[in-house]
């Protein structure tokens, strides 16, 4: 709200185009889309996620958040009136990755124009890079960032080069009022797909279907889920009543998590991994740090081997860690889960081995009693100034 | 960002565009807009988001979750319906019609 529409850059910026009319030839929607849209956000169970643009305490009325909540998975095709001068080039605009080219974990860049239309000079084409993080069929995530206004905007593949792989169809996930950094995306092959199908049953448009850019690469095996890269096996999800959240396999026998996952000793928990097949095991909480304790970490000991998960290698120097807890705007209910304090696991590995051997837990006891840089940094305070005493 | 990311980089500029929707009788209602992409470019085709699309629609966005609708044709919206499409320089000028000096982006009086 507040934003004036832009015009054309002035002479000393940027060249914009001026607009071109444009007419709508057809509005298309991938079936395969949303079907998976329907399947994973459409139950009951699922009600707490929300797509609209705007956050949510922001005013929506209910029957304009349903008209963006049935314009989800729909896109348009639009023909430019002659005389553009875009006209002059040939060839195709862009090339399209076939659905399941482009692996989970692959580099993706998405390109949109935050705000549409009303600041263009500045906005036009912003581009945002991420990873591919995962798939559904045609339904993808990214965590590159996208914000409103850059629906529609297109996601390419640094492998095939300069690929289109998606439009995003979605560029704010909200669960439960916390934003979700994920992206929600619809595979551009499948839409294209689609969009010949329609044009066929339009007769006076029917022509243009052999205008539309080539598939590109070969699509490696479906359906894209595959085993994914090797260090991803080792993630686990952790299940502590109607608490979950994620974990990594250290050994076959020994998942570290979060404390505020599995919070107590003893307590029991199930482990479910995915990858090479998906099991469930239940696992023991052998440790647990104290709520006190910066270092929000539990350690659970499974009642099976987890076979054929690859376990990780710790590393020897740091600047990766465990993600301990995401930062939270209590103003407006955010969640930021790109802003983490993670542990570096060099603070962990020593105790765990020596539990991993041993069994021993008191190196992992030791994670309570920390230093006070280390909780204040954790408490996102400032350090306090040494407080002279005072000589009276 | 690097050269793997330079064809993708090209690709997406080029290929980038920002579509608007108003209409026609009513310009102070303000206008819809959204993200595209540049499929083609003689005739120029536009794929962009669908969601701008829903205030014009005749029947109302509950002809977009109709059974078995999985699209429909142009004049399913009304006739005030007005598109405008721009897009950035690298799309436009393909052949040689850089001005030499001059910025890629400056701080426009926006």
């Amino acid at each position: 709200a507040g934003l004036e529409p832009c015009k054309a850059a002035q002479p000393h910026g940027r060249l914009l185009q001026p607009p071109h009319a444009a007419e709508l030839l057809l509005l298309l929607s991938c079936p395969a889309f949303r079907a998976h849209f329907a399947r994973l956000f459409g139950s009951e169970a699922a009600e707490q996620w929300r797509f609209a643009s705007a956050a949510p305490d922001e005013e929506v009325s209910g029957e304009e958040e349903e008209d963006q909540l049935r314009a989800l998975g729909w896109f348009a095709l639009l023909r430019v009136r002659p005389g553009a001068e875009a006209e002059a080039a040939c060839g195709p605009a862009v090339t399209v990755a076939p659905l399941g080219a482009v692996a989970k974990g692959a580099p993706l860049l998405a390109c949109g124009s935050p705000f549409g239309a009303f600041c263009p000079d500045i906005f036009l084409n912003t581009l945002s890079r991420g990873v591919l993080s995962n798939t559904a069929g045609p339904l993808l995530l990214t965590d590159a960032r996208c914000l409103p206004g850059t629906e529609g905007g297109g996601v390419f593949a640094a492998r095939p080069a300069g690929a289109l792989v998606a439009l995003v169809a979605a560029p704010l996930c909200w669960k439960a009022r916390e934003w979700v950094g994920l992206t929600l995306l619809c595979a551009a092959a499948p839409l294209l797909r689609a969009a010949r199908d329609a044009l066929a049953h339009l007769p006076d448009v029917a022509a243009l279907a052999a205008l539309l850019p080539p598939e590109v690469g070969t699509p490696r095996g479906l359906p894209l889920r595959g085993p994914g890269p090797p260090w991803a096996a080792a993630a686990v999800l952790v299940e502590f009543g109607s608490v979950w959240g994620s974990g990594v396999a250290m050994a076959p026998r020994l998942v570290v998590t979060c404390r505020h996952v599995a919070p107590r000793e003893m307590a029991k928990v199930l482990v479910h991994s995915a990858n090479p097949k998906s099991v469930a095991i239940w696992g023991c909480v052998v440790f647990a740090t104290q709520e006190t304790s910066p270092y929000d970490i539990a350690v659970v000991s499974l009642e099976e081997d987890l076979e054929g998960v690859p376990m990780p290698r710790p590393a020897e120097y740091f600047h990766e860690g465990i993600v301990a807890s995401n930062t939270r705007d209590n103003n407006t209910g955010a969640t930021y889960p790109h802003l983490n304090f993670s542990i570096p696991i060099t603070v962990l590995q020593p105790a765990l081995q020596r539990y991993h051997q041993t069994g021993d837990l008191g190196g992992l006891r030791e994670l309570d009693r920390t230093t006070e840089p280390v909780r204040v940094v954790w408490r996102l305070q400032r350090p306090l100034p040494a407080i002279p005493r005072s000589k009276l | 960002m690097g050269r793997q990311w330079g064809p993708s980089m090209r690709a997406a500029e080029q290929a980038g565009c920002v579509v608007s929707a108003s209409r026609a009788e009513q310009p102070e209602e303000g206008l819809w807009s959204c993200s595209g992409v540049i499929l083609s470019r003689n005739p120029v085709l536009v794929l962009c988001h669908g969601g701008i699309f829903t205030p014009f629609l005749r029947g109302g966005s509950g002809a977009l979750t109709a059974a078995g609708a999985t699209f429909l044709p142009g004049d399913s919206c009304g006739d005030d319906l007005r598109l405008h499409v721009q897009w950035g320089p690298t799309a436009a000028s393909v052949a040689g019609r850089k001005e030499p000096g001059r910025p890629g982006l400056c701080t426009p009086r926006c």
